[in-house]
């Protein structure tokens, strides 16, 4: 069985999207086989590795609803060892067509159980910008939830929600969640997250992961070629932060 | 019948929240009367007008199912003259509830229809980063929808699917939606969002807002403050930036 790992906050744009490629293609390079999986309708992962969401035939919607096998959705990337499960319009309407299913929290888990999936040492869920069944989905089948945080306010009030919701599904569907904040898009310039950063580390102290993802251009850059930054812009601030948290990782992953 | 403006995009992160307070603030100085209305569960609307969510009675969400009249659900903020409907925990399950409803995308439009909102010039429509019928709410009682958008990939590439919404929206509930785009966040380091803009410009023509909400870090601390931008930093780049654009976009609020 691989290692999952969900990368959520119901906060947008705090890097989720950006964390998971710059997280998958760094155990790539650890030599960790990664299947990620795109659980947007907005699809910014599926166009971060090149591929248009348009001309997508399957997404992991045929899988949860039992339609397609695992094998038959997923997809290679640009990168060798790096495979991808895309986003595609099916996927707009299955977040309120799980919620008619019974036991649907448990859906996702039950498609990482199959044979195809243990291919893989890592596996990697990138969540939409809400608390729907999807979410609910990628929290039940996850060993490890990584919630990207930036230093600003709304970003750290909506911890507490994040926290609750943690709560909620260690009670109801999965008991061993593990979960650990990451600070993104960290910007030196001013003391303002600086400041936040300070308040974050004495009240999470080890919830806190060590690995701090800085702001670099070329992240952005990177996405707008469709690659991921260790491929981009290798010798940047972005992709060293990120294979350095992939280090960080890399003992729950091997571990488990 | 006061001009509303809804601010949606379903990109998360770009700066609609932030927006819908400079420019509610903003307004109040030109003396329009102005209601806000936070739709978003993760009731960042309110929290930066100093309220705690936690503690909101009630939200849009019981005017909507019809258990209480507008009169009863909005609240006055700090400043004076720009009154707001807070979020609260109820937000968290209406988006599914509407669903059910007939004709739900009209709730909205006809709570807008009571009397207690003619007090008010304008109201304005923090959406959240989803398009759940509570988008489709808020986009079928607008008059305007701004769509916020960083001079990023996954921003720009997120239009497509809102100017899809918006084509849907006026084929099945409310043909005269107008929209126009705002570009926020907007970086002078470097070269990348100048590039972006320039694109954004030579694409989207007229439906690009002149105005140019530029970075600015008065605007995080103001929300950690719990205020406005134009009370918090009266004379910072970003309540000037917010002034500007109310008075680009004032023609339209009293010319209705
Ligand atoms: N470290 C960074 N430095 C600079 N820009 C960054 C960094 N991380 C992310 N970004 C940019 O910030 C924006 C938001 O990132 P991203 O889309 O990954 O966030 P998200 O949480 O996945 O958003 P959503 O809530 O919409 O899913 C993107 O335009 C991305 O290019
Ligand atoms: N012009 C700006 N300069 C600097 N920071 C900004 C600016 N506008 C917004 N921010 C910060 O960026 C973050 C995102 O802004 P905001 O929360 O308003 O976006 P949003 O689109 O409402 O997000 P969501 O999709 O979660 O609703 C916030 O932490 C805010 O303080
Ligand atoms: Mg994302
Ligand atoms: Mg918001």
């Amino acid at each position: 069985m691989p290692y999952v790992i969900a990368i959520c906050h119901q906060k947008g744009g705090v890097a989720k999207t950006t964390t998971t490629l710059g997280l998958g293609a760094s155990f790539v390079e650890l030599h960790s086989e990664t299947l990620m999986i795109d659980l947007d309708p907005q699809a910014n992962l599926t166009s971060s590795v090149g591929l248009d969401s348009n001309e997508m035939e399957h997404s992991i919607a045929e899988a949860l609803l039992g339609e397609a096998d695992l094998a038959a959705v997923r997809m290679e990337s640009s990168v060798p060892g790096l495979d991808i499960v895309p986003s595609s319009a099916s996927m707009l309407t299955i977040g309120r067509q799980l919620y008619q299913l019974p036991e649907f929290e448990y859906l996702l888990r039950k498609v990482l159980a199959e044979p195809a999936v243990h291919d893989y040492e890592l596996v990697l869920l990138d969540c939409p910008p809400s608390v729907g069944s999807l979410t609910l989905n990628a929290l039940t089948a996850a060993d490890l939830l990584i919630i990207p945080t930036q230093c600003e306010y709304f970003s750290i009030q909506a911890l507490a929600d994040m926290f609750e919701l943690v709560r909620l599904i260690r009670d109801r569907t999965n008991p061993s969640l593990m979960y650990r904040l990451l600070v993104t898009m960290f910007d030196g310039r001013g003391t303002f997250h600086t400041r936040m950063l300070e308040r974050m580390r004495e009240y999470f102290k080890d919830g806190l992961l060590q690995t701090i993802i800085g702001f670099d251009t070329k992240l952005r850059e990177s996405q707008l070629a469709g690659q991921p930054v260790t491929v981009h812009a290798p010798s940047s601030r972005g992709a060293q932060q990120y294979r350095q948290l992939a280090e960080e990782l890399k003992i729950h992953v091997t571990n488990q």
